[in-house]
Formats: C-alpha cells, structure tokens, sequence
C-alpha cells in the first residue's frame, strides 16, 4: 500500500511586474 | 578512467539535475542563444520547454523551494529578455510563444490535479509534483503567453501591412473583366505596378510561411486557429479601409476582383484545414462591400436588397461605397442621390458605431486551451548541439 501523498506547499508567485523589478540576474555581466 | 555505462530508458525518472550554479548558464544557453533557424529546427517541438520543465522537476523533487523560484524566475525573465531583443523576428516570437504554452501545459499536466490528468499514462502520473504547487506561477506563464501573443500579431501585421493594399486590392489578375480602368480616373499605383509589387500570390504565401513556422515550432493547434483568424481580421480590416478612402477602388470590376481574392484566401483555409476557425467570418464587411460595389443601386427593391445584405457594414461604410462608387463603362451609371437618401432612411433605425474605418489594432481575446502531451519525459535526450553537458538525467 501507498502511503497517501502530502499536500503540495502552494509556493506564491510574484507578478510579471514585480519579477521584472526583481531583477533576479540582470546585474551588469550577466546573459 | 571512469567508464560510463548507459542507461535503460526505464531507469530515468524523467528529471534534469543541475547545480545552484549553473542556472544561468542553463537559461543563457537553452533560452538567449538558441537561434530557432538553427539548432532549433531538428529538436523536438517544444524540447526547451520540457528540458525547462525536467529541470524544475528536480528542484522540486529535491524539495528546494528557493530553486523552484529562482530557476521560474530566470526562465521567465530571459524569454522577456530574448523578446525584447529579438522581438520583431517573427520565428523567434513564434518558437517562444509555443515554448512558453508547452511549459504552461506541462507546469498542470504534471501538477497533481486530477482535472489535468486525465489522459495522462500511469508512468506520467509519477511525474507529477510531488512538493510544490505551482498554481500562481501558471498564471504568471500564463500572463507571459499572452504578451508574447500580442508582440506575435504586431510582428505579422507588420509584414503583412505592406502586402495588403497592394495584393488584395490594386494588383489585377482577372483578365479582361478590370482592363478597363474607371472614366477619369488615373491609376495611382503606376509607378510600383509594375516592378515588385505584392500581389495575392505574395499574401498567400506569407500566410503559408507563416503556418509552416507555427507547426515546426509545435505550437498547439488551437493556438494556430486564433492566430489565423487575426491575421484574416487585419486583411479584412486594412483593405476595406483602403477601399473606403480610395475612388478608384470602388468599382464593378474592383468588386469582382475582391471577391475573387476573398475566395482564393479561403481556398487557402480550406486546404489547412482551418475552415472553422472563425477566420473567414472576419472578412464579412470586406465581402458584404465587395458584393455591395456589384449589385444594381436604382429601385426601391436594390434599396432594400442592400439594407439586407450589408449588415456588417455601418451605414456610414454603405453610404461611402455608394458615393465613391464609380462606372467603369457605358453601361453603368452613378449611384443617385435619391438613391442614397433611400437607403439613408431605411437605416435610420439601426443602432450601431458612426464609424467610418475598422480599427484595425484589435486584437481579438487569446485562450490557451490545456493541451497535453504524450511524450514520454524519461526518453527526452538533450542534443549536444544545445551545450547543456552540465544537466544530468536523473
């Protein structure tokens, strides 16, 4: 028997605008 | 002297690992410098989105939530980044806008909803998710799938703009019923007639072109429909407004050689079969004009077979057609002002735009219907072409 699967952390997300203002990698020298 | 032995299919779960690192040289290569007209065009259709997805998967397998976020982060901020750069090159636009869908459809094929599992084998099943639920990002995909949608239309409207006036309306390729040019009237495209004009043949193949790109990209079928029917929306649209505010477009014979146009365009549709995309519909005004410009407009009778027939026309478009309107010979005459005041009168009652021109920047509502697939993630390789020697298949 299969142990039931755990519930799935809901992970939140940023907007597409606020990922852009993240700037996750876009510093000087990057792709 | 380490010997490596290859695996069984079997044994791999369907996961890229990859470390912390390496993330930006992951998007850099697989996203920023894949050239579409190049390695891309033997991958599989939608292979970065899976090798994407795979590599999330691992993330999430190893229960890394800050990866999970970084790596959704990266991919999403460089297809931004490639747009942006690349943005007016119509095959770069395309092969992300089918990417990005895949990865949305992958990203609720493999989330553990049982709404999207359903044609799902067992051994995809396995696959899903197993820590994360990334229901917000879908949406972030989901909103980024359609900003690239957008920038695909400008980009292809702004190839076929050139084409249209010239292709659906002044070239002529109905001999002997247009040889007559309409009573003094001069012919205004003579200077480019001649030497490399756009003509419906140009437009046909620009829209082949056009599909042929979008179904080597993978892009889903019914993504492919919306897109269809805008680019038909802005043939109608750009040549109708050109028929309006052009005398000598308004004629019999022009009539006739648009309804020819019209009819060759959905050939075109028939022969991809996209005849039920609504795309046809869309060139109803453009039509309803073209059938205006070749009926009798005398008696009370044509009055009121034109009120009836032009319903996709304003008012203000059917009294235009019928002031512009032009005798090419002998036979015919001008529309007569009582004529005009008739069937002014009889469309007094409806309720509709004062506007004369289609605005032809609309953009119709884009749907990402949930497609998913069949391909087996444990038998994906990565070509070495792409530069990923890195990802380790898990």
């Amino acid at each position: 028997l299969r142990a039931p699967p755990r519930p799935r952390v809901r992970l939140k997300a940023p907007t597409l605008a606020e990922m852009e203002e993240m700037n996750v990698w876009e510093e000087e020298g990057s792709p | 002297r380490a010997v490596s032995i290859p695996r069984r299919e079997k044994d791999f779960q369907g996961m890229l690992e990859y470390k912390r690192q390496d993330e930006l040289k992951l998007v850099k290569n697989l996203i920023l410098e894949l050239k579409p007209r190049g390695v891309a065009v033997n991958l599989i259709p939608g292979l970065p989105a899976y090798i994407l997805f795979m590599c999330l998967r691992h993330a999430d397998y190893v229960n890394d939530d800050e990866k999970v976020r970084t790596l959704l982060a990266s991919t999403i901020n460089c297809i931004k980044k490639i747009l942006k750069k690349r943005g007016d090159d119509f095959e770069t636009v395309s092969f992300w806008l089918a990417n990005t869908c895949r990865f949305l459809h992958c990203l609720k094929q493999y989330s553990g909803d049982e709404v999207f599992m359903k044609h799902n084998s067992a051994r995809q099943n396995e696959h899903c998710l197993s820590n994360f639920d990334l229901a917000e990002y879908r949406q972030v995909i989901s909103d980024l799938a359609i900003q690239i949608y957008q920038q695909l239309i400008k980009c292809m409207e702004n190839i076929l703009q050139a084409m249209i006036v010239s292709g659906m309306l002044e070239h002529e390729t109905i001999q002997g019923v247009s040889g007559v040019k309409p009573t003094g009237l001069r012919k205004r495209t003579s200077s480019i007639a001649d030497e490399g004009m756009y003509t419906l043949e140009s437009i046909l193949r620009q829209l082949g072109a056009f599909h042929s790109t979008m179904c080597q990209h993978g892009t889903d079928p019914e993504l492919i429909k919306q897109v269809v029917k805008q680019q038909f929306y802005i043939i109608g649209a750009v040549t109708l407004n050109n028929l309006l505010l052009r005398k000598d477009m308004c004629s019999w014979s022009k009539g006739m050689q648009i309804r020819y146009n019209v009819s060759q365009l959905e050939e075109w549709l028939r022969d991809k079969n996209l005849m039920a995309c609504g795309a046809k519909e869309t060139l109803e005004p453009l039509i309803q004009a073209a059938q205006l410009l070749q009926v009798k407009k005398k008696t009370d009778e044509d009055a009121e077979a034109i009120c009836s027939m032009c319903h996709a026309l304003t008012t203000a478009q059917i009294v235009k057609v019928l002031n512009l309107y032009t005798p090419v010979n002998e036979f015919e005459e001008r529309v007569s002002v009582s004529f005009i005041r008739t069937i002014q009168t009889r469309l007094r009652g409806r309720c509709e735009s004062p506007q004369l021109l289609m605005d032809t920047k609309v953009i119709y509502p884009v749907t990402f219907p949930f497609n998913p697939s069949a391909l087996a993630l444990e038998t994906i390789q990565i070509p070495s072409s792409l530069n990923l020697g890195f990802l380790v298949r898990v």
